[in-house]
């Protein structure tokens, strides 16, 4: 049965898309079944795996509005599939505002396809609005990307509270993995402390290793690979690939 | 008469804010009177200059939603005043959305306090909606931060169109100030390539001097100062403050 992990946070820049892209790569290299599902109107992940969001027949826009099924808008791309955004889902944001059960229609997409996957992650954008909410909605658990800056730190109660309420209107079952350092310069003093205070402040458990910071993460995304196909031996692969292991043990105990 | 500025980029984390509080400082600095307006409902400029959004008595919502005057929301912080957000900001969006003339209530708001200043600067939040078209629509020119990595590159061209609606609609005499590079890393030949493909595809002016990467900014808004504040002697101050004569030369000539 597919897990589903929804990587959030509305902060922008933490490295929600790096993440959910490397992760999907490196379970992918594990050998698991993976679907990566972009709910950012910006489409970085659809254009990060190779797409073009621009020149795209369906997106996941044309599944939330009814007009086709998500396995219509399903593309390959090299070891992962993903159901891909393009801007037009932004008009998904409007046309989900005043309808009955809008909170449920990325999990009702997800239905139709997901039991072909081992692993369903979903790329959220930078803010708690409903696209946001239905990728809560649609998860068994939260991954949270945090990029340890006071600004970052800052989001961090206000998306546990969203957590908190999905869990109590829209899905009970959403549990929190824990959250992901990312681009961590452990040399600064400040992202040590912020480190120390967000675990302190909300009992929330960094998962191992953090991922250091490297400039190969920023020249991926033009060559439609991950890091883990754009520079497989640079820290920043080798530590995906153990972050991925890492959450392999806790999803299959 | 005010100038007005909107610092707009709808890709997360590239330096919007911290390019609005710096610049807003240092023209401060220079004897300019200057209103910040935060138009994020994470409110992180507000959180910056030293508020705490979740217990203001008013906010830019009140305002919009037509509770309140702007002046009335108005507070002091420092050498600057700002138009504060708060997360109920967010239901500013929902409100808009249906009305006639809803690109303009920023502009309207602005209306009754602006004469009073010489800038005024607009953080916009990290997407191209509502909020962030109400900054296009009451601003005389745009300042676009630009991270010089891929996926910042890549949102610039959906931007500039963005500014070509506003101009078609709402905002006839609205003109692109110029890129800001922000965090800049120039010893990686990704960062000046971004940058040199962003200047010749868009003939966008990239103004000067550019900003560099320093950590001092990261642990600045925890002090509720600025980086000019927090690190007067920093590189990045340095750099803000000749940033800010820049602009103050092409905005007065
Ligand atoms: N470990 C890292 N070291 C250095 N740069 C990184 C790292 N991880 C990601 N980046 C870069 O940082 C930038 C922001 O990352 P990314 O786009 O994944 O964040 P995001 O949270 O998805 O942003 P948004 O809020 O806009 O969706 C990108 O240019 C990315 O390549
Ligand atoms: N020159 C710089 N060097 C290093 N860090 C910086 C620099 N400028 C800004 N930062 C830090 O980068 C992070 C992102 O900056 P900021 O929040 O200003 O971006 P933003 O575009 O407003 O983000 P959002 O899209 O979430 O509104 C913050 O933690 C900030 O302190
Ligand atoms: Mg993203
Ligand atoms: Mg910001």
């Amino acid at each position: 049965v597919a897990r589903v992990l929804a990587v959030a946070n509305q902060k922008g820049g933490v490295g929600k898309t790096t993440t959910v892209h490397a992760l999907g790569s490196a379970l992918a290299q594990r050998g698991q079944r993976v679907l990566l599902v972009d709910l950012d109107p910006q489409a970085c992940l659809t254009y990060s795996v190779g797409l073009d969001p621009e020149s795209l027949p369906l997106s996941l826009h044309d599944v939330l509005v009814g007009r086709n099924k998500a396995a219509e808008a399903l593309v390959r791309a090299g070891t992962v599939s993903i159901l891909p955004a393009a801007i037009d889902l932004a008009g998904s944001e409007v046309h989900l505002v005043g309808r009955v059960g809008r909170e449920h229609a990325v999990a009702r997409a997800l239905e139709t396809v997901k039991d072909a996957y081992d692993v369903v992650l979903l790329d959220c954008p930078p803010s708690l609005g409903i696209l946001t909410i239905n990728g809560l909605t649609a998860a068994d658990c939260v991954l949270i990307p945090l990029q340890c800056e006071t600004l970052s730190h800052r989001g961090v109660g206000q998306l546990l509270e969203t957590v908190a309420d999905v869990r109590a209107y829209t899905q009970p079952d959403l549990s929190v993995l824990g959250a992901v350092a990312t681009m961590f310069d452990g040399r600064t003093r400040h992202a040590r402390e912020v480190l120390a205070d967000v675990e302190a402040r909300y009992a929330l458990p960094v998962l191992q290793p953090m991922i250091p910071r490297s400039v190969r993460f920023a020249e991926a995304p033009a060559t439609g690979q991950s890091i883990l196909g754009h520079a497989p031996t640079s820290v920043g692969a080798v530590a995906y690939r153990e972050l991925a292991q890492t959450i392999l043990d806790m999803l299959e105990p």
